[in-house]
């Protein structure tokens, strides 16, 4: 958060953004559904801040090493914990498998900490990460005040009971928390929309139509299609992304040629050393250079660096090399990889350098090359601004939704990658109390705190209304106009798969000219579409609901997107419907872009908005030149008043014959 | 078949606002599962009674396939982990 937040251009210097417009997000409360809270945290200083808002009816709950009368102020407004759930499962004493936690608020793992800091944590000057990433933490919304949720535990990482998450929706709907972040996931296969087990979907309906904003994350699981979690249409799901910020370290060859990787090494430098590949020199002449099963031999390793290959994208590589090298007497590493942004330091802090393989193999070559080849590494800086450009995240999960893929999933993306951040101070990579870290964990509280600010704002938008004008406002091209990329291999130009509308632009958000709104009986529609029957739709909602005899077609759901996953030789008309939140004597034209080989067509061709008429409905039809089943292709559907730009993201699947395991 | 694990029994929207009384029906409705009151409080882990109307409870399968077939029960679930992202 030391650079993000300026990244999103809400830098508190700028005389006219969103954070002034909002007062930082006072008055509105961010409830987080986590491992809890630190409360000593400079992060959470009630400094500055004015009395609690009076509807709030939460409390502090008191328990192991928490005290509310001392733990609580007017910036941590509530504190809960609940663990009957997990512990039914899986029973005392929680810190069984070795890791320390408190049954309390009280956080021992950090990650609650990170998310609560990032979406509304106070200002806190000059923090960095072993030197790198140097700066003001703070959250988006700082004036905001949190409510602390503890649902997860520090068990085999952090795990979660659907019993638990249930039971902080309740208590949360009940306290007047405004916004609740879930950084919290599930597995592929998903549970339905209406199937408990996924407390998350259930507990987040009954938020949403209370009016209450539930932001959750993507997921991990990426690069993969249809791996996105969290896919109701009620939720603002939530990609990663990076932003324009890079901790690149110099390897430098004896042939004096300079290759660049990333790492977070602050050590000093390794000057000029001697740097080996193991080669092998059986059948299989790359085996002993794998990274996760390094083959070294002392009297050859000591003193010097050592280059490996891997495939695998996950950590566990790079630790066993950096294991393996340590013990052989080695000084340094290179690993060449897949890119993946996301970084931790080595244990120890041992130079461990991540490059792809096209520099891995330039520097394979230069060592076959040579006799005695030479390396110096020189330790990570930060650079930040162009020319670095913001990607989607390699892990964040990606769409269609698995579920239903007309309802486009994720929503939106926000930074994710290297986010430095509050945490425990029992959390292993803690640095004085700050910690990097990366996940959509992370990019779900910075899109959290947004949604605090637009509240602040705009008090009576409903979260369909915010969703709305996140989505059709999103960057679509990076800050310095160029395209957004998205991590993979290879890697490509990012779709609306990767990060639905785009990368958050909060600015704009504030301003949407139009938003797609939504309430309960567009959800009921919605479940209506989906088969779900009747008598359990009726009790969700808590009124009696017969869906209409003539099926209802999801793709006329209210989304500020359209998504058609399958398309034959006959023409889709589907129905929107905009509500005017702008000036209210406006006029729109539409902006066509439409997907390839796909002609899309728009009725009326004007939408006109006064003082009686807020809401206009509209049809778009859209037919394909394709004759053979595609994969999807994107394009967008804009209106403009020319002030705003509302622009909806538009993607169509030609499909004329059954498809067979397409994504 | 005797073996006890939390299990969610989901009420849908609450009929109600008060919420002990939301709860008080609650401990009826397993009651009429387990045999009494004490033993409903006994296995009762949460009420769900602001935002929407249920409770986890402490159920056998065969309790759980019981209760999910009373009027007013919209689905009965077993009790699942999530994880952090």
């Amino acid at each position: 958060t030391t650079r993000s937040w300026d990244y999103l251009s809400l830098s508190p210097q700028t005389p006219s953004n969103l954070l002034h417009k909002s007062n930082n997000g006072d008055g509105v409360i961010i409830g987080i559904f986590d491992t809890g809270i630190w409360p000593e945290s400079k992060s959470f200083t009630e400094n500055g801040l004015g009395p609690v808002p009076s509807r709030w009816k939460g409390v502090c709950e008191p328990g192991e090493s928490f005290d509310p009368t001392k733990h609580c102020n007017r910036k941590l407004v509530g504190a809960r914990w609940f663990v009957n759930g997990f512990l039914a499962e899986y029973g005392l004493p929680l810190n069984a498998s070795g890791e320390t936690e408190y049954l309390s608020p009280r956080d021992a793992n950090g990650h609650g900490m990170h998310t609560a800091s990032t979406a509304a944590g106070s200002f806190v000057g000059n923090v960095s990460y072993r030197g790198l990433a140097r700066g003001t933490a703070r959250g988006g919304a700082a004036s905001a005040r949190v409510a602390v949720y503890k649902v997860c535990w520090n068990v085999l990482g952090g795990q979660c009971a659907s019993a638990d998450i249930l039971k902080a929706f309740d208590e949360a709907i009940h306290d007047g928390v405004d916004v609740l972040s879930l950084s919290i996931g599930f597995w592929i296969p998903l549970y339905s929309d209406v199937d408990e087990r996924d407390g998350i979907a259930t507990g987040s309906f009954h938020a949403v139509t209370r009016g209450i904003t539930v932001v959750c994350g993507a997921g991990n699981d990426g690069p993969s299609a249809q791996t996105v979690q969290n896919t109701a249409p009620w939720i603002l799901t939530v990609a990663a992304s990076t932003m324009d910020r890079a901790f690149v370290t110099s390897i430098t060859l004896g042939n004096n040629k300079t290759l660049v990787g990333e790492a977070m090494f602050t050590r000093r430098e390794i000057g000029l050393t001697g740097l080996l590949y193991p080669e092998s020199h059986g059948l299989d002449p790359t085996a002993s250079g794998v990274c996760q099963a390094l083959q070294l031999n002392r009297t050859k390793v000591a003193g010097k660096v050592v280059l490996c290959f891997t495939s695998m994208t996950r950590r566990v590589a790079v630790t066993s090399a950096t294991a393996a090298v340590r013990k052989a007497g080695g000084v340094g590493l290179i690993v060449a990889k897949h890119p993946n942004s996301a970084l931790y330091p080595c244990p120890g802090d041992f130079p461990c350098v991540e490059v792809d393989y096209e520099a891995g193999t330039k520097i394979l070559y230069y060592i076959r090359s040579t006799r005695f080849p030479l390396v110096k590494l020189s330790s990570s800086k930060t650079v930040i601004g162009r020319p670095v450009s913001a990607k989607v995240a390699y892990f964040s999960a990606r769409g269609p939704n698995s579920i239903e893929p007309a309802i486009l999933k994720p929503d939106i993306a926000a930074p994710g990658v290297n986010i430095l951040a509050a945490t425990s101070p029992l959390d292993p990579f803690a640095d004085s109390g700050y910690v990097m870290h990366s996940g959509t964990s992370m990019a779900t509280p910075h899109i959290s705190g947004i949604v605090a600010l637009l509240k602040a704002l705009h008090p009576a938008w409903s979260p369909a209304a915010i969703k709305s004008a996140l989505v059709t406002t999103a960057w679509r091209n990076g800050r310095s106009g160029s395209l957004i990329f998205a991590e993979g291999s290879p890697q490509k130009q990012a779709d609306i798969f990767d990060y639905g509308g785009g990368i958050v632009n909060p600015n704009a958000a504030a301003d949407p000219g139009l938003v797609f709104d939504m309430e309960t009986a567009d959800y009921i529609h919605y479940l209506c579409a989906m088969h779900y029957n009747n008598s359990a739709i009726s009790r969700l909602t808590g009124n009696i609901t017969n869906c209409p005899v003539q099926k209802l077609s999801v793709l006329d759901v209210n989304l500020p997107s359209i998504t058609i996953p399958s398309i034959g030789s006959t023409s889709i008309t589907v129905t929107r419907t905009v509500t005017n939140v702008g000036p209210p004597n406006s006029t729109y034209r539409p902006i066509i872009e439409p997907p390839s080989g796909i002609v899309v067509s728009v009725n009326p061709e004007v939408l006109v908005f006064n003082s009686t008429v807020k809401k206009v409905s509209f049809k778009v039809t859209v037919a394909t030149t394709h004759q053979m089943n595609t994969g999807y292709m994107f394009g967008s559907l804009i209106w403009s008043d020319k002030v705003h730009f509302v622009r909806i993201p538009l993607s169509v699947r030609t499909e004329m014959f059954q498809p067979y395991g397409d994504e | 078949g005797k073996t006890y694990n939390v299990h969610i029994v989901y009420l849908g929207e609450k009929q109600h606002d008060d919420p002990d009384l939301i709860t008080d029906s609650h401990h009826d409705l397993l009651a009429k599962i387990v045999g009494s009151k004490e033993k409903a409080s006994e296995l009762m882990v949460y009420s769900y009674r602001h935002g929407f109307s249920g409770f986890a409870a402490k159920l056998t399968e065969s309790q759980a396939q019981k209760i999910a077939e009373l009027p007013g029960v919209v689905r009965v679930m077993p009790n699942s982990l999530h994880r952090l992202q």
